[in-house]
């Protein structure tokens, strides 16, 4: 559906401004390795998806080194605390609506680390 | 910024594309005109051109709206979640989520548009997925218009100095242009396109 100007959209699209598929990894706020939690499957389908976890097979509800791996990457591409917990702030980023197209291929990100390369090129 | 891995790109003897939109999606002109200007944006500070064609069968680059399953192996997810992705040169596909609620903004620059909503601004989209097309992955420079991730009823649409680098890096600047440092004012440029 299109909207022609900002008066148009009716006053539902602002109430219904949380609902998105990705909106249920907030909970899984505070999850630390070693831990079992619904849901962290899931999340692990969401890095998978866009490059971040390149193991196949199934994924589980295991908070593992796999998902911290993950989760330090995504949290250097996205210029937060490289904390490798699920905080409020790499959440909130995360159920942001986004490009499909992977941040990594094959395992491998320039996003951050290629400009720390031609930064030190220069 | 970041490139595809190869760092592909459109070959020499292609510096005026063509692009087509789907014809089932049987697209407004306004709408349409969203993707020129988009276009343009790109076009500033590049060699490149890029001009609509009737013809899908022609044209370089494929613009289509689909929802979930629509062949390419990536499907779309509803509503919010993926908006939209591309193909790296030189296979011209677009495809954008055709469950997501768009907006076409006329021209405004400004950042934030709306407060939170689930609707989108098409062009910010839009600009995105081009630089995708020329060859542009995704950049940690928030600002850049290759950043993965774009609120609801935020609106980004001029390229960051990071977008130009990275793009420029690929093609080179536009010759008639300024390489992007102070950009003139789009109705005085002749990019192509049809608008």
């Amino acid at each position: 559906k299109f909207y022609t100007n900002v008066s148009s959209i009716p006053p539902l699209q602002f109430l219904n401004a949380t609902q998105n598929a990705w909106e249920t990894f907030s909970k899984l706020a505070g999850c630390h390795i070693g831990e079992n939690i619904n849901g962290l499957s899931k999340l692990k389908q969401y890095f998978r998806r866009f490059g971040y976890i390149t193991t196949t097979g199934n994924c589980t509800d295991d908070f593992d080194d796999v998902l911290q791996s993950a989760i330090n990457t995504y949290q250097k591409n996205f210029n937060l605390k490289v904390t490798g917990k699920l905080d409020s702030s790499t959440l909130r980023q995360i159920v942001k609506p986004r490009c499909g197209n992977p941040d990594l291929i094959d395992g491998v990100s320039e996003m951050n680390g290629g400009k720390i390369l031609r930064t030190t090129e220069k | 910024y970041s490139f595809f891995p190869g760092k592909p790109r459109w070959p020499k003897r292609k510096r005026d594309l063509t692009y087509a939109f789907a014809p089932q999606n049987n697209l407004t002109d306004e709408v349409k005109r969203v993707f020129s200007r988009a276009f343009t944006r790109w076009a500033e500070v590049t060699p490149l051109n890029f001009t609509r064609s009737e013809s899908i069968l022609r044209a370089d680059i494929v613009i289509g709206f689909f929802s979930g399953e629509h062949g390419d192996g990536e499907p779309f997810d509803g509503a919010m979640g993926t908006l939209a992705h591309a193909s790296s040169p030189p296979t011209g596909m677009l495809h954008l989520d055709g469950d997501e609620d768009w907006l076409i903004s006329n021209g405004e620059i400004s950042r934030r548009i709306l407060p939170v909503t689930t609707v989108v601004d098409l062009e910010s989209v839009a600009v995105h997925e081009i630089g995708h097309l020329l060859g542009l992955g995704h950049s940690s420079v928030e600002d850049a218009i290759m950043f993965p991730a774009i609120s609801g009823g935020d609106r980004k649409v001029e390229l960051a100095k990071d977008d130009i680098e990275g793009i420029q890096h690929l093609y080179g600047g536009n010759p008639n242009g300024d390489g992007g440092g102070s950009k003139p004012s789009r109705e005085s440029q002749s990019t192509g396109g049809d608008s």
